[in-house]
């Protein structure tokens, strides 16, 4: 069952580009090319093209000397895990790193040379023996050792850290990143990008803050412990063994009588959920079950029963007190106020504001009124030669009623408010009435006479 | 929603997370742009891959062969003016408009809706055992005056909010409604006059509901699909 894209990790949108190197691209299926990899000693890395679904082999990766990584929408890198990863498994005899020092910081001697020790190892594509990298061409129990240049020691392990122990994790291990692909009974790890044997929703794309690469123990789900689907297509998934951090995690910044981003810092004591329910408290079973045990999730905080987000859920919730609603949001606790503070102050509605204030209210940078980047402006300089659109400096050139505003600088903020409030005193314009010149346009129409569903009893009828 | 009857609001949609689960109410006032609420995502500047809104299904979970359905992944989150409390999805692709996915109309700039004019809240969430939780719910709510409705919240209402007034019975938004639109039937037109927030109580009898107030941001909103 296994997959021969497992032995390599992938490098999305990326491109390896070696000087003077052109080497010719093969249409095929990606796992046929790094079935064709994976059997060549040759070969360290393909690169895949998605668009003409194009194969090329590679001798180099990304730390070999005279190559660049460069983006390439169309194209993935896989490079053979032994090459990129900077721990070993099981005895690391394919380990292909560039480490080159012993664990007791002695220089490796080159594999090439016989001096100053004499060696009978030779230089096979098989044994990855190279410069004076670290190795394992006899399978040592220790892991990759080398020769040392110091005449009085012939040899000495390099001290690579087996993968399981390199990275620890802390909380249940949602930020872990370590590169453990085998489960806790030794399978091998499904690629979260693959959806066979096991088909599922972690799709690598939809879950960009999880990590979700090639087929790494992860935590998506804020499970108890990393996890991955397994090859095994008998058993879906499987908890991975990685060691604990036995130092403290990082205490984040937590609030109390709001909530920040999903709330999952939340430490406040609400315990109702935004409707008036009461909420179970986390060491109970009833009226619900369920497996967020407040000693399995220690970083959680689950006391009593308040509003928390062990599960990275939208906003702190809890289970719920009735029987027929097992849990509810807390939305009613308000988020936290994320505007950075205002630097100057306007009147009216700012159409004469001409200070220099040039970051918006969540302090993003403003674009220059005369740049095209990284948004094409509708309003510019030569439009409004009376409203002072200079420097990137905040301004209200459309009247706007909700202040001066800037084009920004982050491109997925086309505009937004800046850093600046209404002065002391000011109000703002109270709201009319007229209602008798409404016109509207074509929206807002619904056909009326299929309003009413039928109670909706096994079937789903009309 | 507590208090309605299964009913067809076709601007109305269902905000999904990355599990498909349905989480928060929008309104569809252009093929490609959803108004919701700020209180439902985690920051102005969210990543929302993997987020889609749900359109044309009257279920909650609908069949995965549900011809009506249209399921248009999220690509940007756009947030209104800070006390508006408003957010603007940009999807993926447009909606295809049809019987079952319509365009609910914007109110003129500070238009003040009359009292009394009969309205409409819908939405898929809890309907406290008065209704079928697994299919969109809709109730009528008259609006309130501001000014009486500020007697009753004891000055707490703000001019960038409206409200409806309590009726004999619950009625009212609950969980999972919050987002969704109080539209508002204005020279036959179906108008986007309201969007419902998060209160501490679902629907109480002896208390008007509260909603922000569309018309004052507009301009914004015209601005916001004008120049993303």
């Amino acid at each position: 069952q296994c997959s021969p894209l497992n032995g390599f990790q992938r490098l999305k949108a990326t491109q390896l580009m070696y000087l003077s190197y052109q080497r010719e691209e093969y249409p095929m299926e990606v796992e046929e090319c790094a079935r064709r990899c994976a059997i060549s000693f040759d070969c360290r890395a393909f690169h895949y093209n998605w668009q003409s679904h194009g194969c090329q082999l590679l001798r180099f990766t990304q730390h070999s000397p005279h190559t660049q990584l460069q983006r390439n929408v169309h194209c993935d890198l896989y490079q053979k895990k032994g090459y990129v990863r900077n721990c070993i498994m099981g005895d690391g005899s394919d380990y292909r790193g560039t480490q080159s020092v012993t664990e007791k910081k002695k220089i490796c001697q080159q594999w090439r040379l016989k001096f100053p020790h004499d060696h009978r190892f030779a230089l096979l594509p098989q044994n990855g023996l190279e410069e004076n990298y670290c190795r394992n061409p006899d399978k040592d129990k220790q892991g990759p050792w080398c020769y040392t240049t110091d005449p009085a020691i012939r040899y000495q392990s390099c001290g690579i850290k087996k993968c399981e122990n390199a990275v620890c994790m802390t909380c249940n291990g949602e930020d872990y990143r370590g590169f453990v692909d085998h489960t806790e009974s030794g399978t091998e790890c499904q690629r979260w990008d693959l959806q066979h044997p096991h088909r599922h929703p972690f799709v690598p794309n939809k879950y960009p803050d999880k990590d979700l690469a090639d087929n790494y123990c992860r935590n998506p789900d804020n499970s108890e412990r990393p996890w991955c689907y397994t090859m095994d297509p008998a058993k879906e998934r499987e908890y991975c063994h990685i060691r604990k951090c036995t130092e403290k995690r990082r205490q984040l910044s937590s609030t109390t009588s709001c909530f920040r981003m999903k709330g999952e810092d939340y430490r406040g004591e609400v315990n109702v959920t935004s409707t008036g329910i009461p909420c179970q408290r986390w060491d109970s079973q009833i009226p619900h079950r369920h497996h967020y045990l407040p000693q399995k999730y220690e970083c959680k905080d689950l006391r009593e029963n308040y509003c928390r987000n062990p599960d990275g859920s939208e906003a702190p919730w809890c289970f719920t007190t009735f029987p027929n609603t097992r849990r509810a949001y807390c939305f009613q606790i308000k988020r936290c106020a994320d505007n950075v503070e205002a630097e100057d102050c306007y009147r009216g509605n700012g159409e004469d504001y001409i200070g220099t204030v040039s970051k918006t209210r969540k302090g993003i940078t403003c674009q220059r009124w005369n740049e095209q980047y990284p948004h094409k402006p509708q309003v510019f300089p030569t439009m409004f030669p009376t409203v002072h659109l200079e420097e990137n400096y905040c301004r209200n050139p459309d009247n706007d009623s909700h202040g001066p505003w800037c084009y920004t600088m982050n491109h997925n903020i086309p505009f937004d408010y800046c850093a600046i409030e209404l002065c002391a005193g000011e109000t703002k314009p109270s709201i009319f009435l007229n209602p008798e010149e409404v016109v509207f346009d074509q929206c807002g129409k619904r056909d009326d006479r299929m309003q009413v569903l039928a109670p909706i009893t096994g079937g789903r009828a009309r | 929603i507590v208090g309605g009857r299964p009913g067809n609001s076709p601007w109305t949609v269902s905000i999904r997370n990355r599990e498909g689960v349905h989480f928060c109410g929008g309104s569809l006032v252009k093929e490609q742009w959803v108004i919701s609420t700020r209180q439902c995502f985690s920051s102005c500047e969210a990543d929302l891959s993997g987020y889609a809104v749900w359109l044309g299904t009257l279920y909650k979970n609908p069949a995965p062969d549900d011809p009506d359905k249209q399921a248009i992944p999220i690509i940007k989150i756009i947030c209104g003016p800070s006390e508006s409390q408003l957010v603007m999805l940009k999807l993926e692709r447009p909606a295809t408009l049809n019987r079952r996915v319509a365009l609910i109309c914007l109110p003129p700039e500070r238009f003040i809706v009359p009292v009394n004019t009969e309205c409409e809240i819908a939405g898929w969430g809890d309907t406290r055992g008065t209704g079928d939780d697994n299919v969109l719910n809709v109730a009528k709510l008259p609006i309130m005056s501001n000014q009486e409705c500020n007697i009753s919240l004891r000055g707490h209402l703000k001019e960038s909010e409206l409200c409806t007034s309590p009726l004999f019975v619950s009625v009212g938004a609950c969980e999972g409604d919050f987002g969704g639109p109080l539209a508002c039937l204005t020279h036959n037109c179906w108008v986007l006059e309201g969007v419902i927030t998060p209160s501490r109580v679902c629907a109480r009898k002896d208390r008007p509901s509260t909603f922000i107030r569309v018309s004052l941001y507009v301009d914004w909103i015209n601005k916001v699909m004008k120049l993303s």
